[in-house]
């Protein structure tokens, strides 16, 4: 079975198009195995 | 009479053995296949999306029903000393970590309860950074990234993607803002039909629409995470949020393997699955759990009524999503982060 997240979040395309601190980032890589509970972005 | 019983003497070991043959071939063929597969992964090469005959043959095949078979022999009770060594050899098959099931195997009287058991306190811990989205199930990131322009595709694998309204349903609150159209004519739209009435309830709270619509501020990301048949099945909550509305979609239920991403188009919009959204506080929030062969149904422990890969009434047409607006005031039923939503299961 497969679960997809779909969700909204601050995204690095600010109009000035610099990055800010408050973009959400992902911290897992393509294949990482992940168990529940461990942050998949912040 | 001797001629024919000499004939069927021969007949029989003959039979036997190009039956053997072939499926020795046809396994060294698989065998092979998969090592070029491997290979292809090693030198870092993606693999692309190809569609061949086992794809085809599967959708002819009554996965449905052989679902439901699966599921009527994996809940038969089996007998208390026998149980050990059945869910030792399935975790030896899959995988499986016994040592974090809650209880001891005898008490698991079937496989299917063996295979939605919870796991002993503290297995799982929450990550507690405000700021952090979690893993609501155990198992492997597939895809990831930020969704783009307003089409919003996924990528089921190189050269083939799905787009997410038609995963999470025409009805979906996705912040999608179809091309040539502002947000006013979209909620105009929602005013005239009446049967979106669940959409202009839930957008009727203007803190909620607020903090549902598109903005050049928030982007759209999504997170594909694939299970194995012995990894831990429960599905918890990625962040704390607040589901509005459920929908259920009586798909296909082809497998969701690596291979069958390669090879069956839009599988995760054909397969039975089910659609939680809500908004959380950087605003929208959906989960879609999709089913499998093997694992064809979906329970909520927040709708334990809801069933799943039921007999279909018509053979072919897709029935369209059923859906359930939950608390129609707008506000929808709390989620908290790492608590237990649902469950994966067999049949």
């Amino acid at each position: 079975s497969t679960v997809v997240l779909v969700f909204q979040a601050p995204t690095a395309n600010t109009p000035e198009g610099s990055s800010s601190s408050s973009d959400f980032r992902f911290c897992v890589k393509h294949g990482d195995r992940v168990r529940v509970g461990e942050a998949l972005g912040r | 009479g001797s001629g024919d019983s000499k004939g069927n003497a021969f007949l029989l070991p003959g039979a036997t053995m190009a039956t053997i043959l072939m499926l020795g071939a046809l396994h060294a063929r698989r065998l092979y296949e998969g090592k070029k597969i491997e290979e292809k992964r090693e030198k870092g090469i993606e693999l692309e999306f190809h569609p061949d005959v086992k794809a085809s043959f599967l959708g002819i095949l009554p996965l449905r029903s052989i679902s439901r078979a699966w599921g009527s022999l994996t809940s038969l009770e089996i007998p208390v000393w026998m149980r050990p060594y059945v869910y030792k050899a399935w975790s030896r098959a899959f995988h499986s970590n016994l040592k974090e099931a809650a209880l001891p195997l005898e008490e698991y009287a079937s496989l299917q309860d063996f295979f939605v058991r919870s796991l002993k306190e503290g297995c799982r811990p929450i990550d507690p950074d405000p700021r952090c989205l979690v893993s609501p199930v155990d198992g492997t990131v597939v895809r990831f990234g930020e969704l783009k322009g307003s089409r919003g595709m996924i990528e089921q694998v190189k050269g083939h993607s799905y787009s997410v309204s038609a995963l999470l349903g025409n009805n979906s609150l996705l912040p999608m803002v179809p091309e040539g159209k502002d947000q006013s004519e979209e909620e105009d739209a929602v005013g005239e039909n009446n049967d979106k009435s669940w959409l202009r309830v839930s957008l009727a709270s203007p803190k909620l629409r607020e903090s549902i619509s598109a903005s050049p501020m928030k982007g759209l990301y999504y997170c594909v995470i694939y299970l194995r048949p012995g990894e831990y099945h429960r599905i918890h909550s990625p962040a704390d949020w607040n589901a509005l509305v459920r929908r259920h979609f009586a798909g296909r239920l082809f497998p969701v393997n690596e291979r069958a991403t390669r090879t069956i188009r839009n599988l995760y919009v054909e397969n039975e699955r089910v659609v939680l959204e809500g908004v959380w506080k950087e605003g929208f929030m959906a989960l879609a759990a999709v089913g499998a062969t093997n694992i064809g149904s979906i329970e909520l422990f927040i709708e334990p009524e809801l069933r799943t890969n039921k007999p279909k009434k018509k053979l072919f047409p897709t029935e369209p999503a059923e859906e359930r607006v939950y608390d129609p005031e707008g506000h929808g039923l709390k989620l908290e982060k790492g608590k237990e939503v649902g469950v994966f299961n067999m049949g």
